[in-house]
């Protein structure tokens, strides 16, 4: 059974399921050890103890090599696998980590687990333009302040629920591996709970990209003491797995992405909508505005009612209004002599066949007027009555009327009989 | 009884060429 629809065939609202859309996805980014092979060193603590063991890094063996494949990789516990920066990154040298997710997906959550220690200052960006402008989505800092100039923890509004806050949790330098750092999208927003009347959390929520972007190591402070080399060797940036967590984003209108002809991921648009997220109606579908579904409504597109006379309409506001938003379809080229919003009746020059219903192809005929008889050409809608010259008579005034003959003269083609 | 069908030829089109339907 297709979700989009109940039993009865009813449209209903329907949703993608819920995905970590990082999978197996490439992460660009800015850094990454072993090119040449270098030295890094992992820090243990036992106690008030600090030891280092050291490996090394080396893009061109596939045992040594921290590739950034490694963030999206399947994440097995049990063996997991970390990409890695060049060691001692520190600022303002940054280390970037780019996501493109390949279209618009409403996004839940991002989470990053170390296998380092975590930053000290970190920044989630997400992009909704396909990397072209970036907002941020949140600040991680030890000090809010003097990184971002943002204050740390600040309350959300309904005023400000799309702006992105700067706060201190998880950017402890402990555990030293196997930290996690997990923001979610909705947290704390005041309008979470009602997020299918909210438009300003629909757009926060929704992102082509994300970018996270390292700015500030933590370190023990003994990069400038005895042995610098060695200490800097312990200072990088390594994560074992990048989780972006949401649904593709279909408003409402698809339960799946597919991939399209040329491999790119879109909705598979139910309720007569179309679009890579649903966002419009199909042509043709033009009779009320397109609405995202809700979980009362599925807001479905409606065909244009144009007595299957025409294959085209526009949707007209002022007539929606009118209607008291039922309808607001205006037909387009109604052919088969016809005319009207809803090429509901005949064209100038045409009138109504009762005896066939209007959606039938010849519902309208030609008037037919005697070029002589008649005074005009159009004639009545449901009779075909032409209107006839003084003293001609018939349908199509091709007739003269009793007491009436025919003159010489096309003006006045009926004379009263002397 | 009414008059059959109104004879085109029978109109005098002198004055009237551009009202003649074309033929």
């Amino acid at each position: 059974p297709d979700p989009c629809y109940d039993e009865t065939g009813n449209p209903r609202r329907c949703i993608p399921d819920f995905v970590n859309s990082a999978f197996g996805k490439e992460v660009r980014v800015s850094s990454t050890c072993g090119k040449p092979p270098s030295r890094y060193c992992v820090v243990a603590e036992k106690g008030d103890q600090r030891s280092r063991t050291c490996h090394v890094c080396d893009s061109t063996d596939p045992k040594k090599g921290r590739p950034p494949a490694f963030l999206t990789d399947l994440n097995n516990p049990h063996n997991l696998t970390c990409w890695q920066s060049e060691s001692y990154p520190q600022a303002p040298q940054n280390v970037t980590l780019t996501l493109s997710l390949g279209k618009k997906f409403e996004v839940t959550y991002v989470s990053l687990q170390f296998c380092s220690p975590r930053p000290e200052s970190m920044v989630i960006y997400k992009s909704m333009d396909y990397g072209k402008a970036w907002v941020p989505f949140q600040f991680y800092s030890t000090q809010c302040r003097k990184m971002f100039g943002k204050a740390n923890k600040a309350p959300i509004t309904k005023q400000n629920e799309q702006e992105a806050i700067c706060t201190d949790s998880h950017t402890d330098m402990h555990p030293l591996t196997g930290g996690l750092i997990a923001f979610s999208t909705l947290d704390g927003r005041p309008s979470a709970h009602d997020f299918d009347n909210s438009p300003v959390l629909q757009d926060w929520v929704t992102a082509t990209d994300i970018k996270v972007v390292f700015s500030r190591l933590h370190t023990f402070g003994d990069e400038n003491e005895d042995d610098p080399e060695l200490a800097r060797e312990s200072y990088y940036y390594a994560v074992s797995d990048l989780q972006v967590g949401g649904r593709c984003k279909c408003n409402g209108h698809a339960s799946r992405c597919i991939r399209d002809r040329d491999g790119h991921l879109v909705c598979d648009c139910k309720h007569h909508t179309a679009g890579p997220e649903c966002d419009r109606c199909k042509p043709f579908h033009y009779d009320r505005p397109w609405q995202r579904a809700t979980a009362r409504e599925a807001n479905e597109c409606v065909a244009c009612n144009c007595n299957l006379h025409a294959r085209r309409c526009r949707f007209n506001m002022e007539l929606f209004k009118l209607s008291g938003r039922k309808s607001g379809g205006v037909c387009l080229n109604c052919r088969h002599n016809t005319a009207g919003r809803h090429c509901h009746y005949c064209k100038e020059g045409y009138y109504r066949d009762m005896t066939k219903p209007i959606t039938h192809r010849k519902a309208c005929k030609a008037c037919d007027c005697h070029p002589v008889g008649a005074a005009g050409k159009t004639c009545n809608q449901t009779t075909g009555q032409c209107p006839c010259k003084d003293g001609v008579t018939g349908i199509t005034c091709n007739r003269c009327a009793k007491g009436y003959q025919q003159s010489r003269s096309p003006i006045a083609p009926c004379i009263k009989i002397p | 009884e009414v008059n059959p069908t109104l004879d085109m030829t029978l109109f005098d089109w002198t004055d009237y060429e551009d009202l003649k339907p074309e033929s």
